[in-house]
């Protein structure tokens, strides 16, 4: 699984 | 963008609004933890740190709820603390804020995806709002009842995070997208509403009020 480090999240 | 995350996120905005509107129709803060609005405000500000560091044309509605979320809590603080300062129940609301700010930031020193400032304060704020809502069910348990319109802004409240629970599952199993850091502290703060959660559907629901057996 890839860690998507760019927060994409509130 | 998926259907559990745009629920959580409404439903994150609409426990901001149900607070405002409860407080400025009432113009009292009974029943309402400071402590709890102020942790919020704290964990808005850490998180959404980029905001004033790099400030980019509002370009998208992820700016613009992130400057929503930072300037309503902010304003609810306000509210709070000045304008209603009277009607603030500062004697039941006395969960030491300490006990919960100091460990979510030691633990995200040590426990962080990467060590530098914007990742730890990000880490912070995703910690420190699992345990924010502790001071207001700390409050309603001191006080032993919760005023309805307050059972609705926490049934709110509690669900963003349920729901962004259902967005992790679905961007693993569609997106193999996993933040550990972010689902953990997640589930622990879902869980921390659980009891609530029970009250809210057995008793608000029936419209009945929520009252701890003291």
């Amino acid at each position: 699984t890839k860690y998507t480090l760019r927060k994409d999240e509130l | 963008m998926n259907i559990f995350r745009l629920f959580g996120d409404l439903s994150h905005l609409a426990a901001i609004a149900i607070l405002l509107l409860k407080i400025w129709k009432t113009r009292s803060c009974a029943g309402v933890s400071g402590k709890t609005q102020l942790l919020f405000a704290v964990c808005f500000i850490t998180r959404y740190i980029d905001l004033f560091l790099h400030f980019v044309s509002l370009y998208n509605t992820e700016k613009v709820m992130k400057l929503i979320y930072i300037s309503a809590s902010v304003f609810t603080c306000y509210l709070i603390f000045f304008k209603f300062k009277a009607t603030y129940d500062g004697n039941h609301d006395s969960m030491r804020a300490e006990f919960l700010i100091v460990p979510a930031a030691g633990l995200a020193c040590l426990i962080n995806t990467k060590f530098d400032a914007i990742e730890i304060l990000w880490t912070f704020s995703i910690y420190l709002e699992a345990v924010a809502i502790l001071p207001q069910l700390f409050l309603i348990s001191k006080t032993g009842e919760a005023e309805t319109i307050t059972s609705h802004y926490l049934f709110a409240q509690g669900s963003y995070r349920a729901l962004y629970i259902l967005n992790w599952i679905y961007r693993y199993h569609y997106e193999s997208h996993v933040d550990t850091i972010a689902i953990v502290a997640g589930v622990v703060q879902t869980i921390l509403y659980c009891d609530f959660f029970y009250l809210y559907i057995t008793k608000v629901v029936k419209g009945q009020k929520i009252v701890l057996p003291a």
